[in-house]
């Protein structure tokens, strides 16, 4: 474990928490996509299934318990309890567009040919797409709540952090995973444009507007 | 090939 992989952690578990609570203070998801929070359950569920194999430390544990709990917690509150507020009319991407294409990349690159070893290669690759549906989203709506946009942030840094944390492992370990970091680096570079507006503007108090 | 060593990473 390195300073870079635990920041990365805690702006994970961050980003959801922030989630979670705007959704259930505000007893409302609007703006928020529920397509992207199934791809993480998705995500979560094949990547995480080495949870009851292997034991690799507490923390581990917990994190991945809690990362899978959440992220069903989260498609609860927004299909059933407050299905009402789920904006239908603007979460429209199709996610099997996202889905297919990450089954055939893990099919064809991986580093070993084994239920366990494609499933979690699938779950990086989807990872790197999952929050397609809530950017477009946000460029449909023109705009997002500023609690919406931390989350953003706090997600797009995860993976952003975890770069360092590859940066730091190959200089110190000689441990790399190249799909880890391929992966990584695609999903980060979605958030640039999200990046840019988020310190231009949310930081400066301003609303998250989009140019229309 | 690389192998698939035990991961640590969440």
């Amino acid at each position: 474990m390195n300073i870079f992989r635990l920041t990365g952690d805690l702006a994970h578990l961050l980003a959801i928490i922030i989630l979670l609570l705007k959704i259930w203070k505000t007893r409302s998801c609007a703006g928020i996509s529920g397509k992207s929070q199934i791809l993480f359950a998705i995500v979560y569920t094949t990547r995480y299934l080495d949870l009851v194999t292997t034991y690799v430390s507490a923390y581990n544990t917990l994190m991945k318990i809690f990362f899978l709990g959440s992220s069903f917690a989260t498609v609860y509150l927004i299909y059933v309890k407050f299905k009402a507020t789920y904006d239908h009319n603007h979460d429209t991407f199709r996610i099997e567009f996202l889905i297919l294409p990450a089954v055939i990349l893990a099919l064809l690159i991986n580093h070993a040919f084994t239920p366990l070893e494609i499933l979690w290669t699938f779950s990086i690759y989807l990872e790197s797409v999952a929050i397609l549906p809530q950017l477009f989203m946000v460029s449909k709506t023109g705009e997002a709540e500023s609690i919406t946009s931390h989350y953003l942030f706090a997600l797009g840094s995860y993976r952003g952090l975890y770069i360092l944390n590859w940066i730091y492992r190959y200089a110190m370990e000689s441990h790399y995973d190249l799909i880890a970091i391929v992966a990584g680096i695609v999903q980060t570079v979605l958030y640039c444009d999200f990046f840019y507006l988020y310190i231009t503007k949310v930081l400066k108090g301003k609303k998250l507007q989009l140019p229309a | 090939k690389k192998e698939a060593q035990v991961k640590d990473e969440l």
